[in-house]
């Protein structure tokens, strides 16, 4: 995947990290400090799609031959997520018990065309 | 965007920066709620006394390294194992404090409250609950401890299950408490309550504050429910 910067407007994984004492949560999470929600953005244009996150095969491939090769035909491609990972996270539940639980898929670590 | 340029997620790419970020908080917010099944950011909790919550987590990291299995029922000293991830499905593990209740000279009982949230979405796969007994002096002296239910029908406790055993020296004790706590999960009321019966000469078996280290504790841990499988014929 590739991360943004610079004057590229491909797809790319924009960081964002959310500070919890910004939001006024740092009393009721105890761990992490914040919330890297990065989130996928930017062009996908037609030869893009199928890489570089999606794994590559036959088919893609050919579909996307075809795809390039028919400029006229509008098929959409998506910048999205391609790999996560959970977010663990220590909290104080409203009976200030004490939870711990991984929640899936919650942080972006890499995005790429559909 | 024009249709091929901007997909619809990626929408909130073309809102002005200040917007954006709010746009972003407010979704992280909605999003990290949702996912642990809260209506609202819980409040002002109640943090428990910091001696006490780096005992228990002790204890947990101790437990962790360990391989040997709790038997239902059984008691022993030192610590229980973590279980293996089953299915993917979202795990919780729960950190209860003890409150104390009603005592008598020989006798106390301690409340330990679990939210209706993870309850109406998670299944119990084990609980356990932590005893500390400070023994005054060397000799072996008789114990007894009781899970108390609630009685649908009036304001008494029925007796649950009833452990006797005999303390020798001062420590640690686990109990399996994984049915009881499963019991409750399926109640209106979330409470599980424990009493402890000690010789009278020892006085109260619980530490003198909330501060102390021993403060008694319950682990359990909670998987998130299979979604129901709806057939249409």
């Amino acid at each position: 995947g590739v991360d943004c910067g610079g004057d590229s407007r491909m797809c790319c994984r924009q960081e964002f990290f959310v500070d919890f004492k910004e939001i006024g949560w740092e009393d009721w999470i105890i761990q992490p400090e914040g919330y890297h929600m990065n989130y996928c953005t930017g062009l996908c244009p037609l030869h893009m799609a199928g890489i570089p996150g999606l794994a590559a095969s036959f088919h893609t491939a050919v579909l996307n031959r075809i795809k390039a090769a028919s400029a006229s035909t509008a098929v959409d491609s998506c910048c999205v997520p391609t790999q996560r990972r959970p977010l663990s996270l220590l909290y104080y539940d409203r009976d200030s018990n004490i939870v711990k639980t991984d929640i899936p898929d919650m942080i972006v670590d890499s995005c790429g065309c559909t | 965007g024009a249709r091929g340029e901007w997909c619809p997620a990626c929408g909130v790419a073309t809102l002005a920066p200040g917007t954006q970020r709010d746009a972003l908080l407010a979704l992280a917010k909605q999003s990290i709620l949702t996912k642990l099944r809260l209506p609202a950011r819980p409040s002002a909790p109640q943090p428990p006394a910091r001696g006490a919550l780096l005992a228990a987590l002790r204890r947990l990291r101790a437990r962790e390294r360990s391989d040997t299995a709790v038997l239902p029922g059984m008691l022993r000293d030192g610590p229980v194992p973590q279980l293996s991830r089953g299915m993917g499905l979202q795990e919780y593990e729960i950190l209860s404090f003890a409150e104390s209740g009603s005592s008598t000279s020989r006798s106390v009982r301690l409340h330990f409250r679990f939210s209706q949230e993870l309850a109406g979405s998670t299944d119990i796969l084990q609980a356990t609950l932590y005893l500390f007994w400070a023994v005054p002096s060397p000799g072996t002296r008789p114990v007894t401890i009781r899970i108390l239910q609630a009685d649908p029908a009036g304001p008494n406790m029925t007796v649950s299950s009833e452990t006797q055993l005999d303390v020798q020296r001062s420590g640690w004790t686990t109990l399996d408490v994984g049915p009881a706590v499963r019991t409750l999960f399926g109640q209106e009321t979330l409470r599980l309550t424990v009493e402890l019966e000690v010789p009278e000469d020892w006085g109260s078996p619980l530490p003198a504050d909330h501060n102390d280290s021993h403060w008694p504790f319950v682990v359990a841990r909670a998987q998130a429910r299979t979604p129901h499988r709806i057939h249409r014929r």
